[in-house]
Parts: C-alpha cells; structure tokens; sequence
C-alpha cells in the first residue's frame, strides 16, 4: 500500500491511498485504504496523515482522522502519530501498522508498532528543505 | 567585560540555532509518503514543483505506484484473494473542501487511483465497489484489463499448494488453519480467540 499527503505552500492538504490489499483475502475483504479517516485523512485546517499496515485493525481505530484530530489541537506530528499508535496498541498491541502526519506549517513525523520484523518504519520526504525526496526512518514504539 | 560578550555571544548562538530549527523542522511544500517508495515521491514532487495542484501530486504519486506496482503490495498482479483475482482498493481526499473519492474491490482497471479521483469529481458519492465500479471506470474512459500476471499466479498456485495457508477464516469447518475450503459454519461454534499474531508483512499489508 501507499498512502500519501501532499501540503501545499498555502496550506492546502490533499491525502490519497491506492493498494492491492491483503494476499488471500476472502473474496470481498476491503481494508481501510479507501476508507476516509482509516486509510488517510485530509484537512486543510490541520493537516493530513496516512496509515499502514494490517487493514482489518487499523481501520477499526480511524487513525489517520484521530491524527489530524491531535494536530489540529496544536499536537507536533510526530507525536500525533505516536498517540494513535499507543491508541491501537492498548486493543491489539502485536498489530502490525504505521501511521505518517503532516500539519499545515509542513512539520512532518511518523510511527510504527513495534514487532518482531517489524521495528523501523521508512517513509519518504519532499521538501524545500531537502534536495530531493529522501528516504527517513523511525523506530517503532 | 568579557563575561558579559561571552553570554551575549552565548544568547544569540542559541537565538540563531533556534530559528535554523525552526526552519528545518518546517517547511511548504511538503509531501510525505509511506514505505519506501522513492519514484512515487518523486513523480508527486515533480507534479508540485511543475505547478500541478495537491490532488494531482497525490494522484500522480500514488499512480506511479499502481505502475510500478510497489513492493507488489500496490497496482496490477499483487496480494490475490482466494480465487486468485487481484482487486485494488484507493482514495482520494481533498483537504480543502472535505470531498472523498474512491473505489473498493476494484476490478479488472489497474489505474486505481485515477478512477477513486474520477469518482470525487464526476458523482456526488464517495465510495464505488466491486465489479460496479469497474463498470464506472470504463464509462470514464479506463481499460478493462486482466490484473492477473505471472507473479500473482505463482502466489496463488503456492498458497493452494500450502494447503491454503495463511488464511482468514475462523471458527469453521474444515478446519482453517490445515485445509482449504469450501468452509462452513459448523454444527456447534466453539469460537476461538481471535490471532494475536498478524499474518501480515512488509510484503503484505493495506
């Protein structure tokens, strides 16, 4: 899956999901990539923010909304993104997921559970600060 | 004297690297993307440094990787469901005006992401399913393709071959975690908790 949000220099939030879902879901099965909220989440107000990883939990949670939610309460991205992930962990604490957040100034952060094989999470940045979109990496909590 | 300079000096080093923070904690245009996937970043990024606007660096960005069917977990000839087909799932947002486009089990179109834009655009709906919204996607002028591909093939044969593990089911018989299907409620439900442990992966996921 990837999912993605794009700010623009005025503030404008756009967000976006595209997947081929799980491998030998039962036939039907939707996860929560094109779900508003659970897969990403977009509010020009805030921010936006997207989530990863195992579809059947993550979108139960709604954590892609719930973090532009912490943003939009002046909460750093960072630990918007950390906040759902202890959020979800409390119910499920070996799923497996990550949640990245944007706000509206263009601060930017990420999070992950951590896992056995899963314990960094690597998303990718564009910037004017940077000269080309460059890979970064968290540890998951 | 010179107590005084040193903290003067002292005060506005640490003016100076607060402000250069600042700056680089923060700055527009941003765009963020999960996983690895360094052409979809890029492509967003041209498409904002071009003048495109944010839906289109999200749409193209994501397109990229419908294209080149990142980690094989995104587009065409990825993660077959049971009978082997591969459906694609997508969503579109726009931040401004809270409108949502998209498509779920999405079949036989590969450019999933251009459809799920398709739908915010052209209908007043923001979600369109299954064969449905193949039927959408062609009338806006998308190929109805097979999204089937060696590869997928492969997974699907190894899957049957594994006697159909890992799967999704519970609470059924045959019994789900040894044999395939077809499954059935059985006579008396003895339910069992549900798996701590995700089947999934980097490899396998939403």
């Amino acid at each position: 899956t990837i999912g993605m949000v794009v700010i623009g220099e005025s503030g404008t939030t756009a967000s976006g999901t595209s997947t081929n879902g799980a491998a030998h879901k039962i036939p039907g099965r939707v996860g929560d990539s094109p779900i508003a909220g659970a897969g990403s989440y977009a509010d020009s107000t805030a921010g936006g923010a997207a989530a990863t990883g195992d579809g059947d939990i993550m979108m139960r949670f709604l954590p892609s909304y719930q973090a532009v939610e912490y943003m939009r309460t002046g909460t750093d991205p960072t630990v918007a993104c950390q906040k759902v992930i202890s959020r979800i962990q409390k119910y499920a604490p070996k799923f497996f997921g990550a949640v990245i957040c944007a706000n509206t100034t263009g601060s930017y952060g990420a999070a992950c559970n951590k896992i056995p094989g899963f314990t960094q999470f690597h998303f990718m940045v564009s910037s004017p600060l940077l000269s080309q979109p460059t890979e970064q990496v968290v540890d998951c909590i | 004297g010179r107590r005084r300079r040193r903290r003067m000096v002292a005060l506005l080093l640490l003016v100076v690297l607060q402000v250069a923070g600042a700056a680089s904690a923060a700055a527009l245009p941003v765009a963020i993307n999960t996983w690895a996937f360094r052409k979809a970043a890029e492509t967003a990024w041209r498409v904002l440094q071009l003048g495109g606007s944010e839906l289109d660096a999200v749409e193209k960005g994501c397109g990229q990787c419908e294209i080149d069917q990142c980690d094989g977990s995104v587009g065409y000839g990825g993660s077959p469901d049971e009978s082997g087909e591969t459906t694609l799932d997508a969503m579109i947002m726009n931040g401004n005006t809270m409108e949502v486009g998209a498509v779920a089990d999405l079949r036989h179109v590969k450019n999933a992401i251009g459809v799920a834009r398709k739908v915010m655009e052209y209908t007043k709906h923001t979600l369109l399913v299954g064969e449905s919204a193949s039927l959408f996607a062609v009338r806006m002028g998308f190929p109805y393709e097979d999204l089937t591909t060696q590869k997928s093939l492969s997974m699907y044969s190894r899957w049957l071959n594994q006697s159909c593990q890992p799967n999704y089911w519970k609470n059924v018989v045959p019994d789900s975690s040894k044999s395939c299907g077809p499954y059935k409620r059985p006579q008396k439900v003895t339910y069992k908790e549900e798996q701590t442990i995700s089947q999934r992966s980097v490899h396998n996921h939403d």
